[in-house]
């Protein structure tokens, strides 16, 4: 195990427990800068965790930024811990980020999905939803990015409990989901929302289940351009951006509907690199890279955050 | 611990919007087994789908009948996870 958050390995994979054990370490060695927060329990009972990142006041202006939730992608949870030991190196080192934590919070969940990616680990790799039982059913398991209150059940969800993208019996089924919606629904106080997932090189933003624009439409596209090409510039990796109805395709029950139809005008979904061949199995030799580019672009959104406040 | 040895992932190229509806129908041929990891979109999007090893040949055979075009992106996914699982545990080490 690592002895300090210097040592740790940010370029290769690790188990829930050595991430689990990498938040602890963060913690004890920052514990002006950084808490951790367990928001609840997973399906399976393993405790879901949440770091905050606050230089002081009281239910400041949020930014949250989520990792893991679909967990056999890998990169994203990797690239979690990567920016939590990235957030406190450069707080007091790098003037935009420490204007941010001098005047918003942030918290950053990891492993959004614990029993999903414990799975993938122990028994299949390529595990995708969450681990709950559906009643009737012998398949296992809700995607958690189908399973939000927000055109929960329209077409973009399968109601199949054997397809990949099952949205559960109801809205916020899934105690992973749930978690975070409490959360959020308490602080009161997000103003940006970021869920993290891969692959296919995407930057997107409200609507996934319709075709209508987002009010605040034209403001988020120039924001995911300016994020796309602060990421593009590192290493050339090429970005598309837009509504996830337009740049993918209909999906219902996402996270980010929610949070936007919480009033949380900044939320946007990623789906970082493969550049390649690899799909979810990118080599652990790219997850520094992914990480650094990606950072870039939050940087940016959680920049534009500070400087509209609304 | 679920062994995917054999498992191909294919890029599949749908030229047009039938081609996509066509590939579309492969995803709800539960039989298979199809793990799609780029669902079909829109023209042109590349499709990314890991194939069991028992359905590769019925996969392909449908795809070229259909004229659409496809490369195999992964030869075997196992393969892929073995060096993943070396490469964590020789840094463990």
């Amino acid at each position: 195990w690592a002895r300090s958050s210097d040592t740790f390995n940010y370029a290769t994979y690790h188990t829930l427990e050595e991430i689990y054990g990498f938040l602890d370490l963060l913690v004890a060695e920052h514990p002006q800068l950084v808490s951790k927060l367990q928001i609840g329990s997973s399906y399976e009972g393993r405790p879901i965790y949440v770091l905050k990142f606050s230089t002081g006041g009281s239910n400041r202006p949020a930014i949250w930024i989520d990792t893991g939730i679909h967990s056999r992608e890998w990169v994203t949870q990797a690239s979690g811990v990567w920016f939590a030991k990235k957030i406190t190196q450069d707080y007091g080192q790098d003037p935009t980020l420490t204007a941010i934590l001098d005047s918003l919070d942030i918290f950053l969940e990891i492993v959004t999905n614990p029993d999903g990616f414990a799975f993938t680990h122990s028994k299949n790799r390529m595990w995708r939803k969450t681990r709950s039982l559906t009643e009737g059913s012998s398949c296992v398991g809700v995607d958690p990015n189908r399973n939000w209150d927000a055109g929960f059940g329209l077409p973009g969800a399968s109601s199949n409990p054997c397809s990949e993208t099952y949205h559960g019996k109801f809205a916020n089924s899934e105690v992973e989901v749930k978690s975070i919606v409490d959360f959020v629904k308490n602080h009161g106080n997000i103003k940006a929302f970021i869920s993290i997932h891969s692959y296919s090189q995407l930057l997107m933003y409200p609507y996934g289940y319709t075709e209508e624009a987002a009010p605040d439409r034209d403001e988020l596209d120039q924001v995911a351009k300016s994020a796309v090409t602060a990421l593009t510039s590192l290493y050339g990796t090429k970005f598309e951006y837009g509504s996830i109805i337009k740049t993918i395709y209909q999906a219902s029950g996402t996270t980010v509907d929610w949070t936007y139809s919480q009033g949380i005008k900044y939320s946007f979904t990623f789906e970082l690199r493969d550049t390649g061949r690899y799909g979810f199995l990118l080599p652990a030799s790219q997850i520094v890279p992914t990480a650094q580019e990606t950072w870039l672009a939050l940087r940016i959104i959680m920049e534009h955050t500070l400087n509209h406040p609304y | 611990k679920e062994n995917f040895a054999g498992h191909q992932v294919l890029r599949i190229s749908a030229a047009d919007e039938a081609q996509v509806q066509k590939v579309k129908e492969l995803e709800d041929l539960e039989h298979l087994q199809l793990d799609f990891w780029r669902g079909p979109t829109h023209p042109g999007a590349p499709i990314d789908v890991r194939v069991p090893f028992p359905s590769l040949q019925a996969v392909k055979i449908f795809l070229e009948a259909h004229g659409i075009g496809y490369t195999t992106m992964i030869e075997d996914v196992q393969a892929l996870l073995d060096e993943e699982q070396e490469q964590m545990f020789a840094l463990r080490a």
